[in-house]
């Protein structure tokens, strides 16, 4: 563990809690993608299914169960809690995302480390958390209007998988042997697809304006 | 391993 690794957690911890305080104290997910919450809740069932068989130390699998826990109420919150779902916008959340799901199971299928039945989805979960903001992305600039909630959870969320590049710069130079280019590219992949929106929030922040996506 | 030190991350 490396402070810029814990650092990532941290910030992805807060991006799931800032989200839950959200949909949970003002029992509203206005402005938020169902799509993008289902995609991460398969992208942690995927990415944690040795939860059970492989023990690496306690932090590491009581994150996970937050990881999954959280995911997994965040959609439920969004479908089926009876004041939340009146709060979502599903006319304007139509990102096809299922169409998101096969180029990245195809692509698990063809590059990954091994061919194994975990090591398969493993790599699936790492290309779809790639691409899960997506229909939050477009959420919002067909919403244009971000609540600050909402946007410090997309900040957070795109900052996280920041941290952990600089966490795989430290363990190339530091542990012999380190190499995973495909997590750093699907990582380096996933941080530039928030590179817009740091930009319009960093605008935003500076001139202490609302934050607004061009159309 | 090589296997393990990239599931040690979440």
């Amino acid at each position: 563990m490396n402070i810029f690794r814990l650092a990532g957690d941290m910030t992805h911890l807060a991006s799931v809690l800032v989200l839950l305080l959200k949909i949970h104290t003002i029992k509203s997910c206005a402005g938020v993608s169902l799509k993008t919450q289902e995609l991460y809740a398969i992208v942690f069932a995927t990415r944690y299914l040795d939860i059970l068989t492989s023990f690496v130390s306690i932090y590491n699998t009581l994150m996970k169960l937050i990881f999954l826990g959280s995911s997994f109420s965040i959609v439920w919150y969004m479908k089926y809690h009876k004041t939340v779902r009146r709060t979502y916008d599903r006319d304007q959340d139509t990102f096809r995302h299922w169409f998101l799901m096969l180029p990245c199971l195809l692509l698990a299928l063809l590059i990954h480390e091994k061919f194994t039945f975990f090591e398969v989805l493993w790599t699936f979960s790492l290309y779809l958390e790639a691409v899960a903001i997506l229909p939050q992305l477009v959420l919002l600039q067909r919403t244009r209007n971000i609540d600050n909630l909402t946007g410090q959870y997309i900040f957070l969320l795109g900052g996280y998988r920041g941290f952990y590049i600089l966490n795989w710069i430290y363990r190339y130079f530091t542990e012999p042997h380190y190499v995973h280019w495909i997590t750093w590219i699907a990582g380096l992949v996933q941080t530039l697809l928030y590179a817009d929106f740091f930009y319009y929030y960093f605008l935003s922040w500076k001139n202490n304006k609302k934050l607004q996506l061009p159309a | 391993s090589k296997d393990d030190d990239l599931k040690d991350e979440l």
